[in-house]
């Protein structure tokens, strides 16, 4: 998967990409003060082809907000909302909303599910849909922050530990290996990293095309930008 | 068609049941040609049982290329010509109760030699889900091996359909392959289309094996969204019924009559009833006993959780019930009503949770307070909205109409538990229909511009293997879209889910379709609304009572349905002089007809 954050004030992003194997389970978001975490599962290719690297989505997510005692799985296929013993499935098929105090979830059939904890946060999850007997690639989703103000210092997790304001210099830009990408020299976290100028796909708005953003690429799994290095951030389970 | 070696007078030539089936609303024809193979006229008849929820719409017959319709008429009307047929010594009354379901519809014709007669009847009805699945009963019973017989059942669902069994009582199992079945998606198809040889009983004799019940089940698949909405000119209809829900913990009050009446089968079908019941009760919810004749007592004067040890002790307890002494039904219910009202306010109750009271009783209130509408007026002030109440009435001597207004004034309905080897089941399958609530306080929104005249859209549950139905008129005509929203409480959140049907493309879908009669939508809406008009019109006041009373009879003359409110009156035809008919509907609080026992042989002139 790869991700894009905002940096100086929302005026620039910076992206990378993870590159995991299928099956593995990614702390996305952890805030250990609200009791609040996001876990990402990966997906591959339906087939392997040789001596090509293997892209890997996000499959399915985990939710879980203990202070309400619920625990949200959202997967292509179903929405599946826990509270204590009983559960609650939801299609993709269908629009619906479901609340519980200030904790909400509404789904836009077939496109996105927004989840709200009040005015603490606000995340959504946007479902691409590919053609079912497509070759290779399969359904997948995107993770969105909208709104993260009210979780604390704490927050971690591969995007957690970027809700805190990230301060990038970016200085020296030069021409790059491919044409019409310059690279640069970004500090950041007191580390100095060459980083590449790119695009990413924010698909929000449109969920089919995206939306091009420009960000600076860091390479190699975000080393140097991220805390440590992506196997830190690999979970046993969902919850 | 010989019987015993003679000719058979009268041969039943043809019978086709053909019904279609469009969104749960069932339209069948029941086609019968009867053939009068003697010199002289007999006499034929066109019995036929139909379902107590059913309508009859039409009914004809032909002879000598005649054909004599039936008209449904205001019943005072109809009464008039029934009150002529009857001065002449005719029979009358057409349609009687039959059993637990059915109605008998059955009319009888001359004959002239060597002549035939065509009798047609139509029904329509609302296939209700119960327990999970649409149940479709045939009733079959020609009495004679029928040279072209034909069962013919067409289903389409849009939902798309997720089961379909079919089962006959009298089909051996050498002859289940006769029943022809194909399922594709959206549409089911049933035949069943026995050969002469096929219906004999035996080789070479002349009984036939087609007498009992050929019942179709089955359901639509489902998952929790607002369900489906169907617009076809300008009717829609939409049913609601999400699966993948968690179930909403129940608090119970079960109130049992236990006076002398009960005394022996009918009180040890109960204990045992009871006892399943307490089995199958989830850890979640909450119960208390009540058991009354003269006097009331209660199960440790509390309500419990059900916990494994507490419905141990409660069987212990059923177990010794016995049956004396008279029947105070008032002081009993407001016992039960005042013990939920307790353990509310002592918390010890789930904040979201269903609470009911469960009334068996198989006779009249005769101790305490005995006048029936002031124990109903009692009832309803303590309950006041915040408990369901069922009433379920055991036995023939029962006061249903009593037991029905008091269900219905608290949200819960009445069903009659018939004395049989069967009754502890009956008790736990009305049981099972209430046991597992999942939604609370569901209310169906439509463009408040753009629908009217809406069947009832707002209900204070929903309970598993159940299912909603709203239908109504829409009366914008620039509407391209109609949205649905359906607002409901679950066992710890709440839900709303929005459907979106494009009106156009829905009346194209259907118009493809060229499978079902087009107009089904409108005659489903006009259908639902007569039944709950009739139910509403049960417990209403006498000023409410009339207006309900014109209304279902507009749409019952306006739609043909024979109602409680109309009769069909059919002219039958005989040598210089037309005698008439009249078919009415029966209703539940008629006293129901009693078994005949064994022993007791019965010869009549047929």
């Amino acid at each position: 998967p790869h991700f894009i954050i905002s940096i100086n004030d929302r005026s620039d992003a910076i992206c990378f990409n993870i590159d995991g194997k299928p099956g593995a389970i990614l702390n996305v978001v952890t805030d250990p003060s609200t009791d609040f975490v996001v876990n990402g599962e990966l997906i591959g290719e339906k087939k392997i082809e040789k001596n090509v690297k293997m892209n890997t989505y996000f499959g399915k997510f985990g939710i879980v907000n203990n202070q309400m005692d619920m625990k949200v799985e959202v997967s292509t296929k179903m929405i599946t909302v826990f509270h204590g013993e009983d559960k609650i499935i939801f299609p993709w098929s269908s629009t619906a909303s479901l609340t519980k105090e200030s904790f909400s979830i509404s789904i836009a059939k077939e496109k996105n599910l927004t989840l709200t904890m009040g005015d603490d946060a606000t995340f959504v999850i946007v479902l691409h849909r590919v053609w079912k007997n497509h070759p290779l690639h399969r359904d997948f989703l995107g993770f969105y922050t909208l709104d993260s103000h009210r979780l604390s210092n704490r927050t971690h997790g591969l995007l957690g530990q970027f809700y805190r304001e990230v301060n990038a210099e970016i200085y020296n830009i030069r021409p790059g290996l491919d044409q019409g990408k310059p690279d640069a020299t970004m500090i950041v976290k007191g580390h100095k990293l060459r980083v590449t100028r790119g695009y990413q796909k924010d698909y929000r708005l449109d969920p089919k095309r995206g939306t091009n953003i420009p960000c600076w690429f860091v390479h190699y799994n975000g080393k140097g930008f991220i805390d440590g290095i992506p196997t830190d951030y690999v979970v046993t389970s969902l919850f | 068609t010989e019987e015993h070696g003679k000719k058979r007078d009268l041969e039943i030539h043809a019978m086709k049941i053909e019904s279609k089936v469009s969104s749960r609303f069932a339209h069948t024809v029941v086609i019968s040609q009867v053939l009068n193979r003697a010199n002289v006229s007999k006499e034929a008849f066109f019995e036929i049982e139909l379902p107590k929820t059913a309508f009859i719409t039409n009914f004809s017959m032909t002879l000598d290329g005649v054909t004599h319709v039936g008209v449904v008429k205001e019943k005072e009307v109809a009464q008039k010509q029934y009150q002529q047929a009857v001065s002449r010594g005719q029979t009358a009354g057409l349609v009687k109760v039959s059993g637990r379901k059915m109605e008998k519809f059955k009319v009888s014709v001359n004959i002239g030699p060597n002549k035939k007669v065509i009798f047609e009847l139509t029904y329509e009805e609302l296939l209700k889900r119960h327990l999970g699945a649409y149940e479709m009963q045939i009733r079959v019973k020609p009495q004679q091996l029928v040279n072209h017989f034909q069962i013919d059942v067409h289903i389409f669902e849009p939902q798309g359909i997720a089961f379909l069994n079919v089962d006959a009582n009298f089909l051996t199992n050498n002859l289940t392959s006769i029943v022809k079945k194909t399922l594709t998606g959206t549409k089911a198809h049933v035949s069943f289309k026995p050969t002469l040889e096929q219906q004999r009983k035996c080789p070479d004799c002349h009984e036939t094996i087609l007498d009992g019940d050929f019942i179709i089940k089955y359901d639509v698949n489902r998952d929790l969204s607002a369900g489906s909405v169907q617009v076809v000119n300008g009717y829609f209809v939409h049913h609601f019924a999400p699966a993948n829900l968690a179930r909403i913990p129940k608090n119970v009050i079960f109130v049992i009559d236990h006076s002398g009446s009960m005394s022996g089968t009918k009180m040890r079908q109960t204990n045992e009833a009871l006892v399943k019941i307490l089995g199958d009760m989830d850890t979640k919810d909450h119960f208390g006993i009540i058991i009354f004749d003269d006097n009331i007592d209660t199960w440790k004067d509390t309500i419990f959780q059900a916990t494994l040890e507490n419905v141990f002790e409660a069987k212990k307890f059923v177990k010794t019930i016995s049956a004396r002494g008279g029947t105070n039904i008032n002081d009993a219910m407001v016992k039960a009503v005042r013990l939920l009202d307790k353990a509310y306010q002592d918390k010890q109750l789930p904040e979201r949770s269903v609470s009911m009271i469960i009334l068996l009783t198989d006779g009249h209130p005769n101790s305490g307070e005995s006048n029936p509408t002031r124990i109903q007026q009692n009832v309803k002030n303590v309950a006041d909205g915040k408990y369901n109440v069922y009433c379920l009435g055991f036995g023939y001597d029962v006061n249903y109409n009593f037991l029905e207004i008091m269900a219905l004034e608290n949200n819960g309905v009445a069903r009659r538990i018939y004395e049989d080897s069967d009754a502890p089941l009956q008790l736990q399958g009305f049981y099972d229909e209430v046991a597992n609530p999942l939604l609370l306080d569901i209310e169906f929104q439509y463009p408040e511009n753009a629908i009217s005249e809406s069947t009832q859209a707002n209900f204070k549950h929903l309970f598993a293997g159940s299912e909603i139905v709203v239908a109504g008129k829409i009366v914008d005509n620039s509407l391209d879209y109609l949205r649905a929203d359906v607002i409901a409480k679950t066992a710890n959140e709440n839900l709303t889910l929005q459907a979106e049907v494009k009106i156009s493309g829905a009346e194209n879908i259907t118009q493809q379709q060229q499978y079902i009669f087009g107009d089904f939508t409108e005659r489903l809406w006009a259908y639902l609304t007569i039944q709950q008009l009739l139910e509403k019109r049960i417990s209403a006041e006498t000023d409410e009572k009339k207006n309900l009373t014109d209304r279902i009879l507009e749409l019952s003359l306006k739609y043909s349905f024979v109602t409680p409110l109309t009769s069909m009156v059919v002219t039958k035809p005989e040598e210089n002089k037309n005698d008439t008919f009249v078919a009415d509907k029966p209703s539940e609080d008629e006293k129901v007809a009693r078994p005949s026992f064994p022993g007791h042989s019965m010869v009549d002139s047929d």
